[in-house]
């Protein structure tokens, strides 16, 4: 473990913290992608499949748990409870296009040819693609409440942080992982434009607004 | 095929 990765999960877990207090108290799910939950919820019961069957540590377990409950809790609250807020409407992204080409290619280009390692390897290219929905429904909407834009920035975080830990334990552990990494930087540079827009705008104390 | 990197991360 080391630092960039502490405050990775950090991020990610403050970043499903913020969504779910945004739905919960202003007890709507408005402006938030129902499919990119859907598809985080996918990328971590693809990924924490091994959950049982294989334990690296208390912090591991305890973080998959934490985020498989979180991510179905997103879903109730969206598609159930609040689920008249649901703005399905502007939420038209295509989800086939993105999770049928991911499991494609986690068949062609992956680390071993058995379930388990496919499934971890779908997850991994679902979770870089999965923001799109969202950054779609935005830029649909031209806006993000303060909250919401506050959670990804904390979302799209989490992976940038990944990346400095890939760099750490390349160097100091001969670590490396090609497919988490083209993935991870993948996944970081989809949030470019909305890291530009939020730090130009929300930390000047401005609504999260697209250019026309 | 080489083994699989370890599994550590989340």
């Amino acid at each position: 473990m080391n630092v960039f990765r502490l405050t990775g999960d950090i991020a990610h877990l403050l970043a499903i913290i913020l969504l779910l207090m945004k739905i919960w108290k202003t007890r709507s799910c408005a402006g938030v992608s129902g499919k990119s939950q859907m598809m985080f919820a996918l990328v971590f019961t693809t990924r924490y499949l091994d959950l049982i069957t294989n334990f690296i540590s208390l912090y591991n377990t305890t973080m998959k748990m934490i985020f498989i409950a979180s991510s179905y809790g997103t879903l109730y609250l969206m598609f159930l409870k609040f689920r008249a807020t649901y703005d399905s409407n502007h939420d038209t992204f295509r989800m086939e296009f993105l999770v049928v080409p991911v499991a494609g290619l986690s068949f062609l280009v992956n680390h071993d040819f058995s379930p388990l390692e496919i499934l971890w390897t779908f997850s991994i290219y679902l979770e870089s693609v999965a923001i799109l929905p969202q950054l779609f429904m935005i830029s649909k909407t031209g806006e993000a409440e303060t909250i919401t834009s506050h959670y990804l920035f904390a979302l799209g975080s989490y992976r940038a942080l990944y990346i400095l830990n890939w760099v750490y334990r390349f160097y100091f552990e001969g670590f490396f992982d090609l497919i988490a990494v083209v993935a991870g930087c993948v996944q970081t540079v989809l949030y470019c434009d909305f890291f530009y827009l939020y730090i130009t705008k929300v930390w000047k104390g401005k609504k999260l607004t697209l250019p026309a | 095929r080489v083994n699989p990197p370890q599994k550590d991360e989340l």
